[in-house]
């Protein structure tokens, strides 16, 4: 058969807490 | 005072590596036959598989499980034969061979197709790639809201990671 591996896809993902000036 | 984001990241790229899920189902009326029909025809499955260049190490048992089957039909519901069922994993890594590896395989024998799948064999570069982009979307948005509240930026004051 014809396999088709098409794409992979990796996220990440982050949470930043920043001082606010 | 501080402002908390969240940023993602994803970075999309080819699979470098299949996997497969085969292997055989036999039923017979007999037990050791069926189990000799499923042994013999796993090992023909599973040269096939090495003959088109899968490693040993690349091939894992998935199942082997042997199930009796009966006739509900019947009052005291007779035994009326076994069903074997083996099956492996194949990791392929040269994906341009995986439909010529499954293809040989079910020439072999088998009769039992459960899945087929891809990932990459060494994800590090990506994801690294991705968190660099996922931080950069998050200092993007906390410096869109530092500056629509009249704010600036300061130091970091925690970060976490989350991945798939």
């Amino acid at each position: 058969p014809t396999i088709n591996p098409g794409s992979a896809e990796v996220v990440l993902t982050v949470t930043v807490k920043y001082t606010l000036n | 005072r501080s402002v908390t984001v969240n940023g993602e990241g994803r970075v999309s790229l080819p699979p470098d590596t299949a996997y497969i899920a085969l292997g055989v189902d036999i039923r017979d009326p007999d037990l050791g036959v069926a189990q000799r029909t499923a042994a013999e025809q796993m090992d023909a499955v599973l040269a096939a598989l090495r003959a088109a260049g899968v490693a040993e190490k690349d091939i894992q048992t998935g199942a082997y499980s042997i199930y009796v089957e009966r006739d509900y039909n019947q009052p005291n519901q007779p035994i009326i034969g076994y069903h074997v069922s083996h099956s492996v994993t194949a990791k392929i890594r040269d994906l341009n061979a995986t439909g010529s590896t499954l293809a040989a395989a079910i020439d072999a024998g088998a009769n039992n197709v459960s899945g087929v799948w891809f990932g990459l064999e060494n994800p590090g570069d990506a994801i690294a790639q991705a968190r660099e982009l996922a931080v950069a979307d998050a200092r993007a948005k906390a410096e869109d809201l530092a500056r629509l509240s009249d704010s600036t930026l300061g130091p970091v004051l925690t970060i976490s990671e989350g991945y798939s």
